[in-house]
């Protein structure tokens, strides 16, 4: 996260690859299943023997007698619909919910965010020196109306992305972050709007930064646990 | 430190059935796979194993795949052990241990039983001590061109059999991380450790972490990507040591190149993005500044590192680059686009495809859908008993609980219950946006976090 700061966000997850390096980030939805990108993943029925996630802790690279950090194996990827570049990961066994590992809400299906609802990025992610990248960093964005996100992006955007305005101080996720969520306080309630994906360029302070909008793939996500 | 089980080549999962009625069922000794191996190396009967690694009990066999009338099955309790000198088709050194089944000789000639004295007689006769078994090629006499037998050519009384060594059978390309050939040795002759133990040194190599890396036994492998197989060895004192293995003359043909996509892990990607996705020039790879590094072009010469472009040398998640910034080593290249791996869509549907009754019975990944009304691989939920008026037809796509996102099926892949179908909205077909009636929600459950809801400060 580029222009943010150290903070707590105890449904975003870090995912390691077999040599346990963080190369994304998820969102927990579900005791068992985290949220995450498409981009991050090499294919759709990828052997994800090996891979974990780790949670419960604000350091990327935690100490082994870190008291609350759980790692927990994936056992399963499942690709969301095609446009929708997310991807869900059944856990091996269920995270235990403490102080520092909660679930996130899904928001209802459809819903849209309102323009200029403060939301937050987290995850262990490049800096870029703006902040300490040992531990979890935290930044806010505003959301940005579709229209005017539209406009701003040439027509170009998609009715599954969601858009927060550019900051001049050039805040944004970046490498590392990818997969990590939007969360967005919602009537006393933490509610996952969007799931971060690759940009060309991070924490742009001229452009708009966009997200997938889990608003319009959470009758997938249902489905998928339910199944 | 040689472990016994390095004699051995396991097969997981798997069982010898025999059908010979003529022999006694073998006993079920109790130990773990270790002290089963070495009772089997100890005994001249033995030539291969299964051992449950629940009940921790062992069965000693006389035979293995090559014997006649025994053949393998799948079989999760057990895991199979077999002697490397009887499966193995090339020789180690002068081929003494060979215990293989070729019955030929270098010139084609077909061998003539050690227990037969014609047309050739001759004093080497078999006995459970030497190996010597119907016609197959063998090396009584530590002779340097290897395994050899008398032939059944009254004129030609004996020939060498040509045998290969087993680091000149199967070459390597590349770096050799394709490499499953049966060297065991490294190039300063140590035996290899297993990689299926952890001593005597302990490594983070465990082949069900790695199944792609074909990490069996204890043969060589280049599964960090190496310049070239390598092996921990069983001498405590030297941790791991490269693997002598020839190199293939034609180098093979890439797979997978793409230039303005990347597919899978990017190990094919040659385009030429070369900034890190925060803006930072990547580091040229033929250069050791400011990150030192061993990924150089001509060390690695099928990997295309050229310039500094993002590239994956080393089957990492996706390409990568060695960064110009001095405090960040490497970072991936994920803004790179992924190629899209879905099959094109054959029909169109309207609306949600709630409608749709066409036949298209394939997911988007190409896989084959499951009958609605079949029970397996997966017990469907929906199916033509609880949704009689969805036309559930055969395993054709079809939208029963109106999902938003399509037609879709249950797949006859076991690991994905299920999955959309290669069809994609007709054009012109209006499904209302969900921009136009975003209207407010409350929320109840989780999501809650303790300290902001007192909104502490930080």
């Amino acid at each position: 996260i580029v222009g943010g700061q150290p903070g707590n966000s105890p449904w975003t997850v870090s995912i390691r690859n077999r040599a346990s390096v963080h190369f994304c980030g998820g969102s927990l939805v579900n005791e068992q299943w985290v949220i995450s990108t498409r981009q991050c993943f090499s294919s759709c029925d990828a052997n994800l023997t090996g891979y974990k996630v780790q949670l419960g802790t604000l350091f990327k690279d935690p100490s082994p007698g870190d008291p609350d950090e759980q790692t927990i194996p994936i056992t399963r990827i499942v690709c969301g619909p095609s446009e929708s570049q997310l991807v869900m990961l059944k856990l091996a066994r269920p995270a235990s919910l403490n102080r520092r590992v909660a679930l996130i809400c899904l928001p209802p299906e459809r819903y849209v965010v309102p323009m200029g609802t403060i939301c937050e990025i987290a995850g262990w992610g490049e800096t870029r020196g703006t902040a300490d990248s040992s531990v979890l960093n935290v930044a806010r964005l505003p959301v940005l109306s579709h229209s005017e996100c539209n406009k701003a992006l040439h027509g170009r955007l998609k009715e599954s992305e969601l858009c927060t305005a550019p900051l001049r101080a050039g805040v944004g996720a970046c490498e590392g972050d990818y997969g990590g969520p939007l969360a967005c306080l919602t009537a006393d309630c933490w509610v996952l709007e969007g799931v971060i994906t690759p940009s060309r360029v991070c924490a742009r302070t001229d452009q708009p930064a966009l997200f997938i909008r889990v608003s319009l793939y959470v009758d997938w996500i249902h489905k998928v646990m339910k199944m | 430190h040689r472990s016994p089980l390095n004699d051995f080549q396991r097969l997981r999962a798997t069982e010898l059935l025999a059908a010979p009625a003529d022999l006694p069922p073998p006993l079920l000794e109790r130990g773990s796979a270790e002290q089963c191996a070495q009772r089997c190396a100890t005994s001249l009967a033995c030539r291969a194993f299964h051992h449950d690694r629940q009940s921790q009990l062992c069965q000693l066999l006389p035979w293995t795949q090559h014997s006649p009338h025994v053949q393998l099955q799948k079989n999760i309790h057990y895991d199979l052990y077999q002697k490397k000198d009887y499966l193995r088709d090339c020789i180690v050194a002068d081929g003494t241990n060979y215990r293989g089944t070729r019955a030929t000789t270098e010139k084609g000639l077909r061998c003539q039983q050690w227990q037969a004295t014609t047309p050739h007689d001759h004093r080497f006769l078999p006995s459970p001590h030497n190996g010597l078994e119907g016609n197959y090629c063998r090396n009584p006499d530590r002779d340097k061109r290897g395994p050899w037998c008398y032939t059944v050519d009254a004129n030609i009384r004996h020939q060498s059999c040509g045998i290969k060594k087993c680091e000149d059978a199967i070459c390597m390309t590349c770096n050799g991380e394709e490499y499953r050939g049966t060297v065991d040795r490294t190039e300063s002759g140590i035996e290899c450790q297993r990689w299926d133990l952890q001593h005597p040194h302990k490594h983070p190599y465990h082949p069900d972490k790695y199944p792609d890396k074909g990490l069996d036994d204890n043969y060589c492998r280049n599964p960090d990507s190496s310049e070239r197989p390598w092996c921990y060895t069983t001498d405590p004192r030297r941790e791991r040591e490269y693997c002598r293995i020839r190199l293939c003359k034609k180098r093979s043909r890439p797979l997978n190149i793409t230039t303005s996509c990347f597919r899978g892990k990017g190990e094919g990607y040659r385009g030429r993005v070369n900034v890190t996705v925060s803006g930072i020039p990547c580091q040229r790879w033929d250069t050791q500044t400011p990150h030192r590094h061993h990924f150089t072009p001509e060390k690695y010469p099928c990997k295309d590192l050229q310039e500094n472009y993002c590239r994956n040398p080393d089957g990492s998640e996706a390409p990568w680059c060695f960064t110009t910034h001095p405090t960040i080593r490497v970072a991936f290249c994920f803004h790179i686009r992924r190629c899209p791996d879905e099959l094109g869509a054959q029909e169109c549907y309207h609306g949600h495809g709630e409608r749709y009754h066409g036949h298209i019975s394939k997911t988007r990944k190409g896989i084959t859908c499951q009958p609605w009304a079949a029970q397996a691989p997966h017990v469907p939920q929906i199916s033509p008993a609880t949704h009689p008026e969805a036309h559930l037809e055969e395993n054709y796509c079809r939208n029963p609980d109106n999902d938003s996102h399509g037609p879709w099926c249950y797949t006859m892949d076991p690991r994905t219950p299920f999955d959309y179908c290669a069809i994609k909205p007709c054009s012109g077909s209006v499904v209302p946006s969900i921009l136009e009636n975003a209207d407010a929600v409350v929320f109840e459950q989780c999501g809650r976090r303790d300290e902001r809801l007192q909104l502490k400060g930080r």
